[in-house]
Parts: C-alpha cells; sequence; structure tokens
C-alpha cells in the first residue's frame, strides 16, 4: 500500500508537470532528453550497438511530430525526461516485474521509463531474427508520448509484436496520431524547389524526372508527393546533397528552362552559384571566366541583394525576383530588368479575396510540376497563383491572382525538424 | 549471465525456469485478460499504481500463483468473515465477464470469436507483446485503443483535407500529370528527340500511367 501511494503521488506530480497546454496528458516541452542508464544495460547487444538504435528509435518519433529528442548522459538523472534500461525478472525498482523469455517483451509508463526484458532474444535492426529493438522501442516511445495500444493493422502500436518485416515505418494513422497530441510540424522554410533529373529510357527516350525539395537552414527533405510525406530518414544536412553550397542554407533557386538555356541557379546573401547537374556540384568557373561565387548585381544587374526568393516562369521566360513589397521581372534573354519593375507584389500577384495576400516578405516562390501551380510561401502559410486552369473555370480571377491562403502542413506534410544532433546517428 | 560459447551469441542458452509461464489454461487465461485490461478488476482499490497497472498487481498475481501452485484454494470473490481457504468459485457474473473479455480478445486479435478458450486463443495469447495493458481503468488514461478498422479521430475540414489529398486529390492531379513513387516523371512526347541535352520543358507530354514502386529504404 506505502508503495501504491508512493507511485501514485509520483504520477499525480508528472502530470502536473507534463500537462499540456491543451489540457491533453502529453509532454509540454518539445525537446525531451533520454538516457539509456547504466544498471539497465543489455547483455545480447554491445552498448553502442543499444544507444545507436535507441537514437534512431527517438528520431523516427522526430521525423512525424514537433518533438525533438537528445540523448543526455550527463545531467542529473531527475532532469532526464525517459529513462531507458533493460532488465530480467524483478528489474530496475520496477513494479511489473517481467516474465521471462517470451510473452511480454517492454513495457513503458506513460510520461516515463521504459523497460526490455533483457530475457527476450532482442536484435539489432540489420539482423533478420529475433525481436527487432528497434520496433519495440518505437512502439514503447509511442506509449511515453501518450500514444495507447490499437489494433489496426500496420501501425507500430499494435499491442502484439509482428515479426521482422523488410521495412517498418510510421503509416499515415500512426502520424495523425501523435499529432493528434502535440501538433502539426510548422516551420517557414528557406527554398523549395522541384529539381529536375534528364534520363533515357532502355529504348532510348528521353525522360524528365523531378524530385520536390524543401530547405530550412542547413537541412533539406525530398518531398514525396506521391506519398504525401518526406522521404524515410529526412531531413539531410544541406551540404551532403548539394556540394558546394553555403552549409547554413540559401535564399532562392532557380532554373532556368527554355529551349536555349538549361542552367540552375543558388542565392544567397549577395551571391550566387550556378550548379553543375551532370557532377552534381557548383560551378568553379564559367567558360567565360567568370568564378563562381558570383555577385548577383554583376549576373543580375537592377536585381537587390540579398533577396528573399525567385523563381523562374516559362511563360515569359522572366526570372521573378522577391525582396519586401517589390518584385523585380529579369529578362533572360535581355539580361536586364523587364520594362516597368520593380513593381509591387500585390500589382503583379494581387488577392483574390480581399485583404488574404502575404503583401511582401515571401520565403519561397515555388512552380509544383505536381500542381501545375506556382505557390507563394510565407511562414505557415502559403498562397497558390490562380493559373490558366483556374481563370478557365472562373474567368473573373485577375491574372497571377492568389487564391486565398492555406496552411503548409495541410497541403505538404510532416516536414518536421530533428534535434541537431540527431542529424548524424 | 546465460551460457554461451559463439562469438554472435547464437547459441545463447536460456534455461527453462527463465521462460515465461505459458498460457496454457482457462485460469491463466483469465489472469492474461486481467493483465492487460479485459476484465475489469472485481474487488480491488480505486487508485490504481502507475497507468499501466490498471489490473492486477503482479504481486496479487504472484501470490495467486504460487497459492495455486501449492493446491491451496484461493476466492476471489469478495472476502467472507470466516477465515481459511475457501473453495475456487466462479460466481455466474464472473464467467460471464470471463466468457466476454475473451471474446473481446478474440475479436481485437482477429480470430473467430467461439467464447472459447480454444487453440487458436491460446496460440495468440502466448505471442511476444508489449506489457501495456491495451485497456485502461483510469478515467484519466490515454484513450482506450480502438477496436474497429478506422481510427476514432474527429474528422475536421483540415483533416478531410488531409485525407482527401491522400486519397483522392492529389492522386488525381498525380494521374493527370505524372505518376509515381519516389521519383516522378514526364515522358517526353517528341519521340525524334534523342538528344536529352535539347529536352526542353515544352516537348512535355503527361503520362498517367502508373509506374510502381515500393517504399525506398530508409
Amino acid at each position: 500500500r506505502r508503495k501504491r501511494r508512493l507511485a501514485s503521488l509520483v504520477l499525480e506530480r508528472r502530470r502536473r508537470r507534463d500537462l499540456g497546454g491543451s489540457g491533453s496528458a502529453a509532454f509540454s516541452k518539445t525537446v525531451l532528453r533520454w538516457r539509456l542508464i547504466g544498471e539497465g544495460y543489455s547483455s545480447q547487444l554491445t552498448v553502442e550497438e543499444q544507444r545507436y538504435v535507441f537514437r534512431l528509435a527517438f528520431r523516427m518519433w522526430s521525423e512525424v511530430s514537433p518533438l525533438e529528442f537528445v540523448e543526455d548522459a550527463r545531467s542529473p538523472l531527475e532532469e532526464v525526461d525517459i529513462k531507458l534500461g533493460f532488465g530480467t525478472g524483478r528489474h530496475l525498482g520496477c513494479s511489473q516485474k517481467f516474465d521471462g523469455t517470451g510473452q511480454e517483451f517492454a513495457h513503458a509508463w506513460f510520461l516515463g521509463d521504459i523497460h526490455f526484458d533483457d530475457d527476450e532474444h532482442f536484435t539489432a535492426p540489420s539482423s533478420h531474427s529475433g525481436i527487432s529493438l528497434l520496433k519495440v522501442a518505437v512502439h514503447e516511445i509511442g506509449h511515453v508520448l501518450g500514444l495507447p495500444h490499437t489494433y489496426r493493422p500496420g501501425s507500430i502500436m499494435q499491442p502484439s509484436y509482428l515479426p521482422h518485416e523488410s521495412s517498418f515505418e510510421m503509416d499515415w494513422m500512426d502520424r495523425k496520431a501523435i499529432q493528434h497530441l502535440y501538433g502539426a510540424c510548422k516551420g517557414r522554410f528557406d527554398t523549395v524547389f522541384d529539381w529536375i533529373r534528364k534520363e533515357k529510357t532502355p529504348s532510348g527516350d528521353a525522360i524528365v524526372r523531378f524530385n520536390t525539395y524543401f530547405l530550412r537552414d542547413g537541412w533539406y527533405w525530398l518531398y514525396e508527393n506521391r506519398n504525401n510525406r518526406t522521404r524515410y530518414g529526412d531531413p539531410v544536412a544541406l551540404q551532403i546533397g548539394w556540394h558546394g553550397l553555403p552549409s547554413d542554407g540559401v535564399d532562392a533557386h532557380v532554373h532556368v528552362w527554355s529551349r536555349k538555356r538549361d542552367a540552375v541557379y543558388f542565392f544567397k546573401g549577395t551571391q550566387f552559384w550556378r550548379y553543375r547537374i551532370e557532377n552534381d556540384q557548383v560551378f568553379i568557373q564559367e567558360p567565360d571566366g567568370h568564378r563562381y561565387p558570383r555577385m548577383i548585381s554583376e549576373g543580375f544587374p537592377g536585381v537587390p541583394a540579398p533577396i528573399d526568393t525567385a523563381f523562374y516562369d516559362r511563360r515569359d521566360s522572366h526570372i521573378y525576383f522577391f525582396k519586401g513589397t517589390l518584385v523585380y521581372a529579369f529578362s533572360v534573354e535581355g539580361s536586364s530588368l523587364a520594362r516597368g519593375f520593380p513593381k509591387p507584389i500585390r500589382d503583379v500577384f494581387p488577392p483574390v479575396e480581399r485583404g488574404d495576400h502575404p503583401d511582401g516578405n515571401i520565403d519561397a516562390a515555388y512552380f509544383s510540376y505536381t500542381h501545375g501551380a506556382i505557390f507563394l510561401l510565407k511562414g505557415t502559410r502559403f498562397w497558390r497563383v490562380a493559373g490558366s486552369r483556374e481563370r478557365w473555370r472562373r474567368p473573373f480571377l485577375p491574372r497571377n491572382g492568389l487564391l486565398p491562403h492555406k496552411q503548409v502542413d495541410q497541403q505538404w506534410f510532416d516536414i518536421c525538424n530533428v534535434h541537431p544532433s540527431a542529424l548524424k546517428l | 549471465e546465460k551460457l554461451f560459447h559463439n562469438r554472435d551469441h547464437s547459441d545463447v542458452q536460456t534455461p527453462p525456469s527463465r521462460h515465461a509461464p505459458a498460457v496454457a489454461d482457462e485460469f491463466e487465461a483469465e489472469l492474461f485478460l486481467s493483465r492487460y485490461g479485459f476484465i475489469k478488476p472485481v474487488d480491488w482499490e480505486e487508485n490504481q499504481l502507475l497507468d499501466s497497472d490498471a489490473s492486477f498487481p503482479d504481486d496479487f498475481l504472484d501470490d495467486l500463483q504460487a497459492r495455486i501452485q501449492e493446491g491451496t484454494s484461493v476466492s476471489r470473490s469478495r472476502d467472507s468473515p470466516q477465515s481459511g481457504p475457501h473453495e475456487l468459485h466462479k460466481s455466474q457474473a464472473e464467467n460471464q465477464a470471463f466468457v466476454s473479455a475473451l471474446k473481446e480478445f478474440q475479436r481485437v486479435s482477429g480470430l473467430p470469436v467461439t467464447g472459447a478458450f480454444d487453440e487458436a486463443t491460446k496460440e495468440a495469447m502466448n505471442k511476444p507483446r508489449c506489457g501495456v495493458p491495451d485497456k485502461k481503468t483510469d478515467p484519466d488514461a490515454p484513450v482506450e485503443p480502438e477496436t474497429s478498422q478506422t481510427d476514432g479521430f474527429n474528422e475536421t475540414d483540415s483533416d478531410n483535407t488531409a485525407s482527401d489529398a491522400f486519397g483522392s486529390s492529389a492522386n488525381s492531379s498525380e494521374d493527370d500529370a505524372f505518376s509515381f513513387n519516389n521519383t516522378e516523371s514526364l515522358l517526353v512526347g517528341v519521340s525524334n528527340d534523342t538528344n536529352a541535352n535539347a529536352t526542353s520543358p515544352d516537348s512535355f507530354s503527361y503520362d498517367g500511367a502508373n509506374t510502381s514502386q515500393g517504399d525506398a529504404a530508409r
């Protein structure tokens, strides 16, 4: 009875500490510390393997929620939010003892700690036998974060263990379940673009493929439009995917693509780079002797620097540069600003609904091949530019009118940060 | 430590005493159902021990099992004035509760709902599983697991938009334009264009065919 009373007090205190802002039971902070406790190491895997698996498990939850997890091996134990450990039978002062090999393989306390039954044959992700420690860890972390069991096929929160699958990831419903507790991932982006790749089929036909990328600070995500999510394992450090670009991010991406030209540019601060697609790195020097990075004022006279964002419009072969409340249309053919520019963004891209307009300081201007439309992103919102399809249905729409805004996270899902320490596992 | 000789521990030997007791009969099945919340505790305090202790705690269950093994009968009903061991009674209500819980377990496990402790149910109960109960008795505890195929989230406009986007509109725009999983493709319709470098955006044709592609590995 004393033990129960004490446990009940601890639970009550944790609840008061951790009640989310909305009143629902969840962690109220977004950065959570975890530790594999020294007295709870498994006898089956090396300590490094165990820590790697847990880092990956926490990162998987980070990739689908606004939560970030950091391994903390130094702070006092009471400051660690989630403690993990292995034990057998009576273990780690826990009231719920393990049963030996078989049946119960782990348990977790809501907003608390996770215990794994070391009598089970836990194995690393690379193994195809035993019980996947990664899968179990992801499941138990789900409990700690507030998710109950579900019997939905494919859910990571099913109570029974299913043997190794070739790949297991958080499906749509699991993602929405955790976001129901902690909200969707939001945040502004530096730039968004579709990256074009040209290939040939075995029969010799030319194929053009594209992939969608979101960039924020020094990270990027590949967004899989068909699956309505980012690529598993993203974000990735920018310098890994884009060699030679500034490691802290870029302001804009422009792909000038016409019958005569095919050039990709990145802009940052007062400079710009041209990217060589063939060998996947920035140009060092142009044939005419110009070395990169070059000054924006040199390559695009009349365009201010730094810029907010930019995109290339194939309809009129202009690059539209955005800065503050103004937009600068730059003629690629004439290598100069188009007549009458700069103009207020509101004039070139008028609001369809009065008052619903980003005004200025656009974060990203993005032409999407998936949607066949231009989007202007600012903060957590975006405005779609009314194209020919919309104007055919509603002829009264102004040319390049901005349709009423929507939330970025309701169009492109689950683009979530991870803790910087988790970028490299 | 457990005994092993191979470098990769593949020959590790687990003594029989370290094996989890199998669920072999109705009584153990009832313990299982109690432990994981399918049967609500009958004679128990309201304040449960932590969130996952909505069922009988280990002390009680261990004691119960030990007494059974010793051959001592234990009454699970409310304490009567008489002390000492009693015959194990199962009231009709308790029996109904057990059958009802068994059916619930069979239903959520995708088994034939017989209400009987059959082989399939026994096998399911002996599978590896998480120690957290499936059902909570604490009103403040997280929501009980969904027992239907669809999760019980309230649909809001944003959810509809999301599900629509996932289920229909996004796919339809993709089918109109391009098709694909990880890397979207645009088939260039100009068959005499053999120079990929000269491929221009004007010569796109949209192919609505699906190129099926499995999920990429992490």
